[in-house]
């Protein structure tokens, strides 16, 4: 039988432990500024 | 298992930069009043996929005023951004595209362009003049003193005004009207139309040569007025390619 692991426990098992200085890459958009932010 | 579907694109990504660069192109290009805007920033990028090689592309872009007239030959690349302290005009831009086998095409576009609050600028630059409205009475008034001025003395052509582009006055320290404005050629020489301006039209599409000037009257504490317009030449009209369903407001 498979039993079903409740969310936040699994999450706990699966979380990836992340590197030291890990940096979240910048969301997509809006893009960088060219000029200056009126 | 189906593949899963692309990431969506960065708004920095090439494809994004080049289909807001053709975006632009395009608006300027369909522009015939003030000045060439550039890219400030590319707020966002949705891509809706329509088969093989065939997407639709809405561009949300932030634009900035240059100080190119919409009708000079300057390339865009060539041409400087106002800054913030000069009162900036931003423009924002909903763009649609579509990309078929790699080729950017515009469908539609709708811009609003609007100058700085002048309040930002004077919390940076307290002295720093704004941008005056373009039917304010000193403004018209520079800009019929200065093309009077400029056709009394040009041996050329007599020039007749276009479009007033952007204006600011001053007041410390001293009274100054600034004025920027366009002009266009007309079929009569200066000195034929001391006899009768009325009779003198602007020249036919096919030999148009517009220009640009520049008016600096300083009212007090000495009146002084200088202007300098610099003509063109007759610009071949780029080959306007009709789009399908085209739609700019």
């Amino acid at each position: 039988s498979v039993a079903k692991r409740a969310v936040a426990e699994a999450a706990q098992h699966d979380k990836v432990p992340r590197p030291v200085g890990f940096v979240p890459p910048p969301p997509p958009c809006p893009g960088k500024i060219r000029h200056f932010d009126i | 298992v189906p593949a899963a579907p692309p990431a969506p694109l960065g708004c920095d990504d090439p494809e994004s930069v080049a289909a807001a660069e053709a975006a632009v192109n395009y608006i300027n290009a369909n522009s015939h009043h003030g000045f060439k805007f550039t890219i400030n920033r590319i707020g966002d990028i949705r891509v809706v996929p329509q088969g093989p090689n065939n997407d639709i592309i809405f561009l949300e872009l932030d634009l900035l005023e240059t100080k190119c007239p919409i009708l000079s030959p300057t390339p865009l690349a060539n041409c400087t951004v106002r800054s913030f302290a000069e009162h900036a005009v931003e423009g924002d831009c909903d763009v649609k595209l579509q990309k078929v086998n790699g080729t950017l095409s515009v469908l539609a576009s709708k811009c609003n362009s609007h100058a700085d609050s002048g309040e930002d600028i004077r919390k940076l630059c307290p002295d720093c003049p704004l941008l005056a409205k373009l039917n304010n009475t000193e403004v018209l008034e520079t800009v019929a003193a200065a093309l009077n001025a400029y056709n009394s003395k040009t041996t050329d052509s007599y020039l007749r005004l276009l479009e007033i582009g952007r204006a600011k006055i001053q007041y410390h320290p001293a009274h100054t009207v600034v004025a920027e404005f366009a002009v266009g050629a007309t079929n009569c020489s200066a000195e034929e139309a001391k006899a009768n301006a009325g009779a003198c039209q602007l020249l036919p599409e096919d030999q148009s040569n517009f220009g640009f000037c520049t008016a600096v009257m300083v009212k007090r504490p000495s009146q002084d007025l200088q202007v300098d317009c610099q003509l063109y030449g007759h610009q071949v009209p780029a080959p306007h390619v009709p789009l399908p369903s085209q739609d700019t407001s």
